[in-house]
């Protein structure tokens, strides 16, 4: 554990945090794809499937019973609660076109050709591309709520730490996982042009808008 | 036996 591992958890943790709060507090859905939520709950049941089969620490063991609780429980509020909120014709990305390709890669590039491990494998090209619907939504509907674009930056900022992370543990641990962090980057340069957006637009207090 | 790898990250 690193400092970088420990705050990309944490900004990880804030982003869902944020987002059940908003649409909690909202009592709405609206701008947000139900799509991305449901592949996010998709890469953290197939990832931490190991629950089951081994332990590594109680903050591990903690942490993930929380992610896999909390995308639950967005679905559920996306889906069934607030379902009356939810803007399906805007979320209209093609979710077969992510699983579908990112499947049969899992099966074609994995550490082992094991059950576990090529849903491990699916979950981490999985989560890199989970957040192109909500991306999608955006940019059809030209504009973010300005909570919206705060969780997108916590979830994107989480990627870009873990990549630190990786740098640290390269170098004092001799450990990396290429199929992470070649994941990991796709994650992260998928987020770049929102970056850029948030912090000319949306830290100097004006909302996250498209030109037309 | 297979490798036995971990994940420890999350």
């Amino acid at each position: 554990m690193n400092v970088f591992r420990l705050t990309g958890d944490l900004s990880h943790l804030a982003a869902i945090i944020i987002l059940l709060l908003k649409i909690w507090k909202s009592r709405s859905c609206a701008g947000i794809s139900g799509k991305s939520q449901i592949l996010f709950a998709i890469v953290f049941t197939t990832r931490y499937l190991d629950l089951l089969t081994s332990f590594i620490s109680l903050y591990n063991t903690s942490m993930k019973l929380i992610y896999v609780g909390c995308a639950y429980a967005t679905v559920y509020l996306i889906y069934v609660k607030f379902r009356a909120t939810y803007d399906g014709n805007h979320d209209s990305f093609r979710v077969e076109f992510l699983i579908v390709p990112v499947g049969g890669l899992a099966v074609l590039i994995n550490h082992s050709f094991a059950p576990l491990e090529i849903l491990w494998t699916f979950s981490i090209y999985l989560e890199s591309v989970a957040i192109l619907p909500q991306l999608f939504m955006i940019s059809k509907t030209g504009e973010a709520e300005t909570i919206t674009t705060h969780y997108l930056f916590c979830l994107g900022l989480y990627r870009a730490l873990y990549l630190f992370n990786w740098v640290w543990r390269f170098y004092f641990e001799g450990f990396f996982d290429m199929i992470a962090i070649v994941a990991g980057l796709v994650q992260t340069v998928l987020y770049c042009d929102f970056f850029y957006l948030y912090v000319t637009k949306v830290l100097k207090g004006k909302k996250l808008s498209l030109p037309a | 036996h297979a490798l036995e790898i971990h994940h420890d990250e999350l």
